[in-house]
């Protein structure tokens, strides 16, 4: 079966794409969109050769994915029936290029120095739908601070080089504060951005550029005593990127339609949108659907 | 009248030729009846490891074994299945005996890493039998 076209990109070192032809939902999944499990069980069964070689993940993200696994599933690997989310897919991203910018000037206070990050997307099928995304930030294992710290994250999502005309207008920049509260016992800081990638994810972006910067001080409350310049960053390591998302297709388990529903959905993710459109279930769809035709 | 009724009484229950046992073999519920079997699987045999991260086991189960012959109601066979039986056993053997398939499943949750490095939480529908049925 056909590597997916990020694969054979990759593969092949050409610069990435940054503006997928737009793909509608409906696109029949043939070889090369196959999801998930489907491709490597037929390279099993045609000629039992092994996967192709895989980039190795950062260990902190396998870390953290390993937890949330752990969290959503039994050691056999059973979805855990007491989990009420809506995702069956939850994808991590790390940045595949980051660079820093100037590093900030203390005196005037401007910010330390901020990241510019890009994220390849190119995993995210068009059947999966985005319901929450996550900056995911962790910390250097040398770090310790004593008092709890408050910082600012601004984000800038950067509209690439060249945008293709179908794609809707991001605006250029966007300037997103959100406030977090370090503290000693936390391994991982989870900053929402699901409002900022909603529409480039639902715009089938392929990769996605942006400048991070946070600005973290010591809680004046707890410790007045505590100077109020800026902290110095450089415990902070760049973001991942955390998708949680719908996969509508066939081969991917909804829960909530076993949960509500006794009879499987259709097979096509078109009907079992407009199913999920008709919270009351299959018969009263039935019925609008057949006064629909009446009318 | 008595002398009617103490013929018919004097006469065997059953032929002489008939066997007792193997009348009932019939009925008996077959030896290795159509069950849910367990088969443990690493994904380090099908050399997935290096993209798998978690189950590191998993069981698919699976279903042998042979249909009952009156399986009506046992394994929530539809009526069909007897009508199957019957065609197979009266009049056309070419037609195969009802089936030990699965009829229920439970979905499989996978940790995988993508080729591109990233990694992945997936869930999957039917990947482990939990139910079996004749058909």
């Amino acid at each position: 079966s056909q590597a997916s076209r990020g694969e054979a990109q990759i593969a092949a070192g050409a610069p990435l794409e940054t503006e997928a032809e737009p793909r509608s939902s409906l696109q029949p999944l043939d070889g090369r969109h196959r999801p998930g499990l489907l491709s490597p069980l037929f390279k099993v069964l045609y000629d039992g050769q092994t996967e192709t070689p895989r980039l190795q993940p950062d260990d902190r993200a396998l870390h953290y994915m390993k937890r949330l696994y752990k969290a959503c599933a039994t050691k056999e690997g059973i979805p855990k029936s007491n989990r009420s989310h809506l995702y069956n897919t939850v994808r991590l991203f790390t940045p595949c290029a980051q660079h820093k910018q100037a590093p900030g000037d203390q005196v005037t206070g401007t910010l330390p120095s901020s990241v510019d990050l890009l994220f390849n997307l190119d995993r995210v099928t068009a059947v999966e739908h985005l319901l929450k995304s996550v900056l995911l930030y962790t910390f250097n294992n040398s770090v310790s601070f004593p008092s709890p710290v408050k910082c600012v994250c601004n984000l800038v999502i950067k509209e690439p080089e060249f945008s293709s005309k179908t794609l809707p207008r991001v605006p250029y920049s966007f300037t997103f504060p959100s406030q977090f509260e370090l503290r000693k016992k936390y391994r991982w800081i989870e900053i929402d951005v699901t409002a900022l990638l909603q529409p480039l994810v639902a715009s089938n972006k392929r990769s996605i550029h942006m400048s991070v910067n946070v600005t973290c001080v010591k809680d004046q409350l707890q410790h007045p005593s505590a100077q109020d310049g800026p902290l110095n960053m450089t415990f902070l390591v760049a973001p991942s990127l955390l998708l949680y998302l719908n996969d509508t297709s066939a081969q991917a388990y909804h829960r909530w339609y076993s949960l509500h529903y006794k009879k499987r959905p259709s097979q096509g993710p078109d009907q079992k949108r407009e199913l999920s459109a008709y919270p009351m279930g299959e018969e009263a769809a039935e019925g609008v659907r057949s006064s629909r035709h009446r009318r | 009248d008595q002398e009617t009724v103490s013929s018919e009484l004097k006469k065997p229950l059953v032929p002489a030729s008939f066997n007792l046992s193997e009348y009932f073999k019939q009925f008996l519920f077959p030896q290795n009846e159509c069950e849910l079997h367990d088969f443990r699987l690493s994904f380090s045999q099908l050399k997935w490891d290096n993209w798998i991260v978690a189950p590191h086991k998993y069981n698919p189960r699976y279903c042998k074994g042979d249909c009952p012959r009156a399986v009506g109601h046992r394994y929530g066979s539809p009526v069909h299945t007897m009508v199957q039986n019957i065609i197979h056993e009266k009049l056309d053997s070419s037609v195969p005996r009802p089936s030990c398939v699965p009829a229920k499943y439970s979905p499989l949750s996978v940790l995988v890493i993508e080729p591109d490095g990233s990694i992945a939480y997936k869930e999957y529908e039917d990947m482990i039998a939990t139910k079996c049925t004749c058909r």
